[in-house]
């Protein structure tokens, strides 16, 4: 298992050490408030209180230690331009950081943190997505236009196999899986026939799977 | 093309009406503060300053008309709530939402919201996922434990075919697709030699897909 260090514990924060936990890797949280490291005591195994712009107190938490360190501290942007740059000065290789606006990004990539996240964005970027393609469950960017997409199987399909859907010739999608309520039926056979609710993953541009729903 | 009303442009909403915008759908976007409504004016085309908890002024501006509408006011939950309601009132058939917390999300749920986004907390999660597998790129959800994963080859399935790599009877893993570069090869033969810095795209566990690269 992996060591993290994440430092800043708002929703988005606290979910990063969180998720890591839940997977078992060791995550040293920190953050300044005092009550929400008191309230976060109880999920987080390592959680502590400090200011992360002071370098004396990461070197007694042993933040050098940490190869990974993701820094979650949005508001107060100095802070965390600061508490990046310590990091590196501290000797951790990888910096994870998030930021609120795409100049506050560009910033932290200049300076040498490996990738910056904007979490608002992200998520806009992926519901706008969603609700572009009306039968769309989920999709996975694969290369500039083609991805995995996870879609509910369009009526003009229900009932016929995925021979007679002809949906590489007539579409360019390629089936991948189907998930029918609990069950997953990984590459499928031409003969597979599809029913109503069958939730079909195909490989394929957005815009052919959209248009096989229309 | 679809038509939504997007209320409340923040990070999230804007991302969202920018997005969908994008797709080529016809979105009215609307916010309280006027200075951003001027701001957005060069890249949303219909973006109008009102208060959505104000019936009259969202009759006025025709909201009754549209099947979908997207709220994306999260510090002050109550005029994001009350904004739903009167959405509802007026007929909008699919509501989505923000919100900042679970509990939130929950009261949102209960009214009759469609979906409820938290978007700290998904971006929180899927960075938590990405650091998790060291060599992976992007992890699509397809069922409780078995997704889409992309991921950079290991070094032990370098020069090999995916024959030689017995990816699916060691690990249980499909493969899918490579990408090399800018190139994207789709469903690729058992004798496709996988190349240092190719992107794999395989269908399985996520930890299996890890324990590849170990
Ligand atoms: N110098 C610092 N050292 C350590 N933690 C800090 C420091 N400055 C701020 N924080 C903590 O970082 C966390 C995130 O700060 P931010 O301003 O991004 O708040 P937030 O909006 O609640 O975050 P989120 O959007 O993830 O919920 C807060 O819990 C805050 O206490
Ligand atoms: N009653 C209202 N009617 C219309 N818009 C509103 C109303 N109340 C708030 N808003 C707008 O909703 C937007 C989002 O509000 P929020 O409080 O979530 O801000 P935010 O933190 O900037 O959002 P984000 O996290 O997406 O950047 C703001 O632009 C605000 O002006």
């Amino acid at each position: 298992k992996k060591e993290f260090v994440v430092i800043g514990l708002g929703r988005f924060g606290a979910s990063v050490a969180q998720t890591l936990v839940d997977y078992g890797h060791n995550v040293l949280a920190l953050d300044i408030d005092a009550t929400r490291v008191q309230h976060l005591s109880t999920t987080l195994p390592h959680v502590a209180q400090l200011d992360a712009t002071n370098m004396d107190a990461l070197l007694q938490a042993g933040v050098d230690s940490f190869e990974t360190g993701v820094v979650c501290i949005g508001t107060d942007f100095e802070s965390g331009l600061l508490a990046c740059v310590l990091l590196q000065r501290l000797g951790v290789k990888r910096i994870v950081a998030k930021a609120r606006t795409r100049t506050q990004r560009d910033i932290l990539l200049r300076i040498g943190v490996e990738e910056v996240i904007l979490p608002e964005h992200e998520a806009g970027v992926r519901l706008g997505r969603r609700l572009e393609a009306g039968n769309l469950v989920d999709y996975l960017e694969v290369s500039d236009d083609i991805g995995v997409v996870e879609m509910v199987a369009p009526p003009a399909l229900v009932n016929h196999t995925l021979a007679e859907s002809d949906m590489r010739q007539r579409f360019g999608l390629t089936a991948m899986a189907v998930r029918r309520n609990d069950e997953l039926f990984v590459s499928p056979s031409a003969s597979f026939r599809i029913l109503e609710g069958d939730i079909l993953v195909v490989m394929g541009r957005l815009e052919d799977a959209e248009r096989i729903g229309e």
